[in-house]
């Protein structure tokens, strides 16, 4: 099973 | 003196010209206390975000400062788009790029630019800055 490890980023905002 | 004191000394919007002591201090307390980035990149970003010019200026003087000075843990900081969004907002028509005064604009870009340059590992950077190119809000 894929482990969805807590990302310490977020997305990146579109301008 | 904390990191927040720092800080405020380095951008006062008072002051007549660069506090490089306090620009050196916060520096130094980056690289001295452990776990200090993450907090050093969230009043950066508080700071850059001024609606006075002269403090935004001297905010992103510092971020420079910061990124030759510090080690790698400010550069992943820096190179996270928990980060980057913020500097993205602040150029970006849609969010406050309208408000934002032209020269904090202009010094965004450029920082943002050199960093690609600088430092090739933190991708995102590269990422953050060809979406502006595509978005228009970057031009040649």
């Amino acid at each position: 099973p894929v482990i969805r490890g807590f990302s310490d980023d977020e997305p990146l905002v579109i301008a | 003196t904390s990191l927040e004191a720092l800080i405020q000394r380095a951008t006062s919007p008072t002051n007549p010209g660069p506090d490089t002591a306090a620009i050196d201090a916060f520096c130094g307390m980056v690289n001295k206390e452990p776990n200090s980035a993450h907090i050093a990149t969230k009043l950066i970003t508080t700071q850059i975000q001024s609606p006075q010019e002269w403090e935004a200026l001297q905010s992103l003087n510092l971020l420079e400062a910061c990124m030759k000075r510090c080690g790698s843990s400010f550069h992943t900081e820096i190179g996270k788009f928990r980060f980057l969004n913020e500097m993205i907002k602040l150029v970006s028509p849609k969010y406050l790029g309208s408000q934002t005064p032209k020269p904090v604009r202009d010094r965004v870009l450029q920082l943002m630019y050199s960093w690609t340059m600088d430092y090739p590992r933190e991708t995102k950077i590269k990422e953050a800055y060809q979406m502006l190119r595509k978005q228009g809000v970057v031009t040649d």
